[in-house]
């Protein structure tokens, strides 16, 4: 991203006075404000864009920018609306201008304006999401790429974390010895404050030469404190938040089938890149683990035909079978995942495997299904049948030319997930850790309960499986504003079975945070908002018809209430310049990425007698 | 090679060949519509036969239908099938059939591939597998369009200019130089032809031997009864 740049030749007209980002924290839920102002000092007209980066998994909240003392904001309208109203900006099917993809985590929204000579201009955006734990960390991005150095340049963010913060780091991949120590951070107990703000001249590759070394991203990561096991409640303004990572459970031991794409596509580096992860993968299992590989490509190949202990013979004798496996051929995924579910299925009714275990499918695949059954519903339905929601499926999608969306809606509709495994040098880390999230399961089949009269509009409140580093969170409105007692249980099996029972109140937010009480506002219900969105649009990629359509306009109508640039919506950004068109920004999904990458053919029908028309040698 | 337009309605054939320096790739068939490219390269004897005429043969053909992002690459070692960003490598030596949404193929044995485009083309590939030793002849392939009914009016090429049918008259059969084997005039195109009476071989059949199929021929790289001459139908790469 391009902080500020300008488009013209004439350097130095255009100063690029101030940008700061402040990231504010509470309870998981972030909302970074990126500002940044520029002042037009030549003698005509300038454009003057502005280009930052924000995650992937971040809504879009609010835009504004503000010149010479008018402010034009952006309006979150239902992307529909938006586009008949404003066609010239949005061409049909197509996401408009202003956010695009970058990178893997990250997406890139920018915008420019024409600004009169000596006039001054200041964007201000805003984006919202709740920090997912990860491997027992939350980790906030956040990305900085100023072309030039700013004169005031600031990262601050502050996190408010009542159950207490276990460990915080702030680093940056562009830091260096001399901006190291400009990295403050302030940690109490349940708060943390870290600012980053290096001078003009800080900045600098070297005194008086141009570009800055301020290009990269600033994370932080950090994890709270997990006292209870039945989790921490939060309440504040009619809503509550129900946070569930339970420490010191012991991890089921699981039962996992890893089905391996060899076909033609994966030839080369995708190829070789699997056998490592899965040489790696093979290495981490667990002693009490079972394990299965499966290879395919028009043809199914089985390592075994029924899944094996990890002893080290087994796993040294996989890691043999794996550094074989050789590309060729089409795509039969429906073939390869029925045999790994008839596989689990065959083993369970012969009792070969631990009564208390996970069963679960690694799919890892490159392309569409091109052989075999190659109907994605019909794929799908039979992969649904077969399992029967008895086991976990996994769809990791290797590369740009994977059908996303099929294996996405396929994991979800079989307690799992996918996960797009970008081609790159380190590809096979990324399976490695896709692998370790999904590794350790501690619980299946996680219920929070709550009184039923006391509470309303719950998000998700049963999950099929919780693995060891993540949380479940489940937020909710309350009916009872002013409830003293709020009990919850919560029931899951595992290793040991889960049963836990309690109650919460609501915390004095002027007692916990004396002097920030009012920096938890409306952050609670956003919380829910956002998540409830977030499950609405998971809903309306499967399940029935009517219920798809219905969590569509759900998700909808809650997007535009709580101004969430969604995919379902766009912000609307009107220029000053009245014969221009507004300007879209829409939220991207893995799907419009993949759509560019198909294409379509025609064919002309012309009735005749076929005759034989040939070239040979004789 | 030799090239065959058979036409079922008029009980009659046409056939041509088509030569050119060893390495030369002639376009055989392409429709802008359907997106169906189809490219050979020529390849010819080890070294000059003692009747110092160098045959030339197919050796190499490129298939394309870039509306659906299917490829595949015949020569006489091997098949390669580029389909949706995958890509499959078959032997000849290995018997083998393949079903995908675009493209179906069948392969017998050392002989023959079956090649159906959806909505498009269906066509033959023979491989005519020639005594390793032999001093001068080497492996090559023959191609054969059985179902090309789908392509649209634009398709063109060596073979494709022919899937629309051609209209021609013959008159005044008299004795050719080879025995047996009459000359006549075509009248075709506007124009008027020196035609020979002979046959050529189809080894759809019969691989080794063929079947000989009686044709008119049409001499001078086919001059005449395609559109313009063969050189215009020469292209820089398979694809």
């Amino acid at each position: 991203a391009r902080l500020l740049q300008k488009r013209n030749a004439d350097v130095g007209t255009v100063e690029v006075h101030s940008f700061t980002v402040d990231c504010a924290v509470r309870s998981r839920f972030a909302r970074t404000i990126m500002t940044s102002t520029a002042i037009n000092k030549g003698n005509a007209a300038r454009e003057i864009s502005f280009e930052v980066e924000l995650p992937k998994t971040a809504f879009i909240s609010n835009f504004s920018m503000e010149i010479e003392e008018q402010v034009y904001v952006g309006q979150v309208k239902e992307k529909e609306k938006a586009k008949q109203q404003y066609d010239k900006a949005v061409s049909a099917g197509k996401t408009a201008g202003l956010v695009k993809a970058s990178g893997r985590k990250m997406e890139k929204f920018s915008v420019s304006v024409n600004i009169a000579s000596n006039s001054k201009v200041t964007f201000v955006l805003t984006y919202e999401e709740l920090l997912q734990r990860t491997l027992g960390q939350y980790e906030i991005v956040i990305r900085v790429k100023p072309k030039e150095p700013v004169q005031e340049f600031k990262i601050v963010s502050n996190i408010f974390e009542p159950q207490g913060i276990s460990y915080i780091d702030a680093h940056a991949t562009f830091l260096t010895n001399d901006l190291l120590p400009l990295v403050e951070k302030t940690v109490t107990d349940k708060k943390a404050h870290i600012s980053f703000s290096p001078t003009i001249e800080q900045q600098r590759k070297c005194p008086d030469c141009p570009g800055t070394i301020i290009d990269g991203d600033f994370i932080i990561k950090y994890d709270v404190n997990r006292d209870k096991n039945l989790g921490d409640i939060q309440i504040a303004n009619g809503y509550f938040v129900h946070f569930f990572a339970p420490k010191d459970l012991t991890r089921l031991p699981k039962n996992v089938v890893f089905v391996i794409d060899r076909s033609g596509s994966m030839s080369g580096t995708k190829m070789q890149q699997t056998r490592e992860a899965m040489i790696k993968i093979l290495e981490d299992l667990h002693p009490e683990d079972h394990f299965g590989i499966i290879q395919f490509d028009h043809s199914v190949d089985s390592w075994r035909n029924s899944l094996s202990l990890a002893t080290e013979e087994n796993i040294s004798e996989a890691m043999a079978y794996v550094k074989k496996i050789a590309e060729n051929g089409f795509t039969d995924i429906n073939a390869a995942v029925l045999k790994a579910v008839d596989m689990l299925v065959t083993d369970r009714k012969a009792k070969r495997l631990p009564e208390k275990s996970m069963d679960m499918i690694i799919l890892l695949t490159d392309g569409d299904p091109t052989s075999g059954e190659t109907r994605v519903p019909v794929i799908q339905q039979n992969v649904r049948n077969a399992i029967g929601g008895n086991m976990s499926l996994y769809g990791l999608g290797f590369g740009n030319d994977v059908d996303y969306g099929f294996l996405d809606v396929m994991s979800r509709e079989n307690k799992g997930l996918a996960r797009r495994i970008y081609t790159g040098a380190d590809a096979a880390l990324q399976l490695q850790g896709f692998y370790d999230e999904v590794s350790s399961p501690l619980l299946l089949d996680v219920d929070l309960r709550y009184p039923d009269n006391a509470v309303e509009s719950l998000t998700t409140n049963h999950f099929s499986q919780l693995f060891n580093g993540s949380e479940i969170i489940v937020a909710g409105r309350l009916t009872d504003n002013d409830i003293d007692n709020f009990p919850v249980e919560v029931y899951g099996q595992g290793f040991d079975d889960f049963s836990e029972i309690g109650q919460f109140s609501a915390v004095d937010w002027s007692v916990m945070y004396p002097e920030d009480d009012y920096i938890f506002g409306d952050f609670t219900e956003r919380l829910w908002a956002y998540l409830t969105i977030q499950q609405l649009l998971e809903k309306s990629k499967t399940g029935a018809a009517d219920e798809k359509a219905n969590a569509t306009a759900k998700a909808l109508d809650m997007s535009l209430q709580y101004s969430f640039v969604t995919p379902l919506t766009s912000m609307v950004v009107t220029k000053p310049e009245a014969d221009d068109s507004p300007m879209i920004a829409d939220k991207l999904t893995e799907e419009q990425r993949q759509q560019a990458e198909r294409s379509g053919g025609v064919s002309h029908y012309r009735p005749s007698t076929p005759p034989t028309y040939f070239v040979d040698g004789d | 090679p030799h090239f065959m337009i058979e036409l079922p309605d008029k009980n009659d054939a046409l056939c041509f060949n088509i030569n050119d320096k060893p390495g030369t790739i002639f376009n055989l068939v392409r429709d802008p519509v359907s997106g169906i490219l189809v490219n050979g390269q020529i390849i010819g004897d080890k070294k000059i036969p003692p009747d110092g005429v160098i045959n030339t043969y197919f050796y190499r053909f490129g298939i394309t239908r870039w509306t659906l992002g299917v490829r595949l690459e015949v020569n006489t070692e091997f098949i390669t099938v580029y389909q949706g960003g995958e890509r499959i490598k078959l032997l000849w030596s290995a018997p083998s059939s393949l079903k995908g949404p675009n493209v179906d193929m069948v392969l017998t044995k050392d002989r023959s591939l079956m090649v159906t485009l959806k909505d498009s083309v269906k066509f033959v590939i023979l491989l005519h597998k020639v005594w390793e030793k032999h001093p001068y002849h080497r492996d090559y392939l023959g191609f054969y369009t059985l179902d090309s009914h789908l392509l649209s009016p634009s398709a063109h090429g060596l073979l494709g200019q022919f899937y629309h049918g051609i209209e021609y008259e013959v008159s005044d059969l008299h004795p050719g130089e080879v025995p047996g084997k009459p000359d006549a005039t075509m009248f075709v195109k506007g124009q008027q032809l020196n035609v020979t009476r002979g046959w050529q071989r189809d080894f759809r059949n019969d691989v080794k031997n063929g079947e000989n199929v009686p044709c008119w021929f049409i001499h001078n790289n086919g001059t005449g009864i395609i559109d313009g001459d063969a050189s215009d139908y020469i292209v820089s790469g398979l694809f």
